[in-house]
């Protein structure tokens, strides 16, 4: 993990439901490859951190340091991806839910 | 096993579901023991979820309602409990599965006649009954009428065991729009229920296709998935939600703090100051430095060290890290 690149970039997160206690209903599937975004967004940024418009200005101004308390823009999720879950609602019924925003596929300053 | 049901389904056909031993990846994930069909019909719509991204029945969500059977005036009557509905699903179509047991006898055309003797024809067996007749009803969950009459329908019986599905979007509908969210179906075949029928995994099952406009919502998971504290209360040793008994935990723990004592870079003789502490007014730069080199004092052990500013040195011991004289003077310079 340490050699990890510092800029802003999609790390490996796999999330297993027994360990966040969610095992006793979700019947499948049983983990899934979350990731998470971690990394700089610092001045100048690299086009490949995808900046928003207001993050590139926000970094000037960071930069230049004009207004003190300026942080840098963070580093979130961009693109994400679905992911189908089969669980046991409270009745014990078996219900397939398709739950959006659950992967993440790509990163961004924002 | 038999092809698996081509979903999105459309609800109108009626749907040769054939019963079929789960696949393996079924028995996986719904645990041991015997599946009943709803919950390998629902594996079936998650896999193919799965493989093709395709939404099921064009929502995002399906939820299936298990049968309580219950005999009411001698009629075996099915119970289905549609209450756990959110009131953020839009409900899409609603189909009823159900499976038609083979005959208990071959109907006259079944059997192909050889006439013994000429004086004996063949001896038509009668027919045995050709149509399944299912009365839905709706109620409140605590009402004590037989509920509301929702729709009927006359469905054909196949000459072999076989699941069949109906669609009963308009008859779920109504209900839910009334808020009886208790649905009852009563199966007659015309023949007499012998004693109290038993329920089997083949008992008769409803599937709902609803669009959940909330799951876009931002925690929209937790609202389904992130329950109560999974041990009962009490529980001798009560966890935090969701964390699993330590000791059978296969998790292993990480350690937090640094190998070995911390590394720091602090110049030795000279006198440490905390690199926060404001500096007395009457400090100036020049007296802070007062000539251009400062004599090296030889650093006192570090028990005296420790005992003349306990306060102003870290507790744990710290690592001096040496340098050469010519870095010494850069870093006095500078």
């Amino acid at each position: 993990q340490w050699d990890e690149p510092r800029v802003c970039a999609r790390r490996y997160l796999k999330v297993d439901f027994a360990d966040i206690g969610w095992n006793e209903w979700v019947i499948s599937p049983k983990s899934f490859d979350a990731y998470y975004c971690a990394g700089a967004c610092e001045f100048p940024m690299p086009k490949i951190v995808r900046p928003s418009n207001h993050a590139t200005i926000q970094s000037i101004v960071r930069a230049v340091g004009i207004i003190p308390g300026i942080p840098e823009p963070c580093c979130v999720p961009d693109k994400m991806n679905s992911l189908g879950v089969l669980f046991l609602d409270e009745n014990r019924n078996v219900v397939l839910k398709v739950y959006p925003n659950m992967s993440v596929e790509t990163c961004a300053c924002r | 096993s038999h092809s698996a049901p081509s979903w999105p389904f459309s609800p109108t056909a009626a749907d040769n579901l054939q019963e079929s031993p789960p696949g393996d990846a079924a028995t996986a994930a719904l645990g041991p023991g015997p599946q009943d069909m709803v919950a390998v019909h629902m594996l079936r719509l998650y896999e193919k979820y799965n493989r093709r991204g395709a939404q099921p029945g064009g929502g995002n969500t399906v939820r299936s309602f298990r049968a309580r059977l219950e005999v009411v005036n001698q009629k075996a009557v099915y119970f289905f409990n549609l209450s756990s509905i959110q009131d953020s699903e839009m409900i899409l179509t609603a189909t009823f599965h159900f499976y038609s047991e083979p005959p208990r006898w071959p109907r006259a055309r079944d059997v192909p006649c050889k006439p013994r003797a000429k004086s004996t024809p063949c001896r038509m067996l009668p027919p045995g009954p050709t149509r399944l007749h299912v009365l839905f009803r709706s109620l409140a969950q605590n009402a004590a009428t037989q509920g509301l009459l929702r729709g009927a329908m006359a469905l054909a019986l196949p000459s072999r065991g076989l699941w069949q599905a109906k669609d009963i979007s308009t008859i779920v509908k109504a209900a839910r729009r009334n808020g009886e969210l208790l649905l009852t179906a009563q199966l007659d075949s015309g023949e007499r229920v012998p004693g109290v029928p038993k329920s089997t995994p083949r008992a008769p099952y409803i599937l709902v296709y609803a669009n959940d406009l909330g799951i876009s919502e931002p925690n929209s998971v937790a609202v389904t998935l992130q329950r109560y504290d999974p041990f009962p209360a009490g529980d001798p040793a009560p966890r935090a939600a969701g964390v699993r008994n330590s000791s059978a935990d296969p998790r292993v723990r990480r350690a937090a703090q640094a190998p070995g004592p911390l590394q720091d870079n602090e110049l030795p003789g000279l006198d440490e100051r905390p690199a926060r502490a404001p500096l007395a007014p009457h400090f100036h730069k020049q007296e802070l430095w007062p000539g251009p080199f400062r004599t090296l004092k030889p650093r006192p052990a570090r028990k005296e060290r420790r005992r003349k500013g306990q306060d102003s040195f870290p507790a744990i011991p710290s690592q001096v890290l040496d340098f050469d004289e010519k870095t010494m003077q850069k870093a006095r310079r500078r």
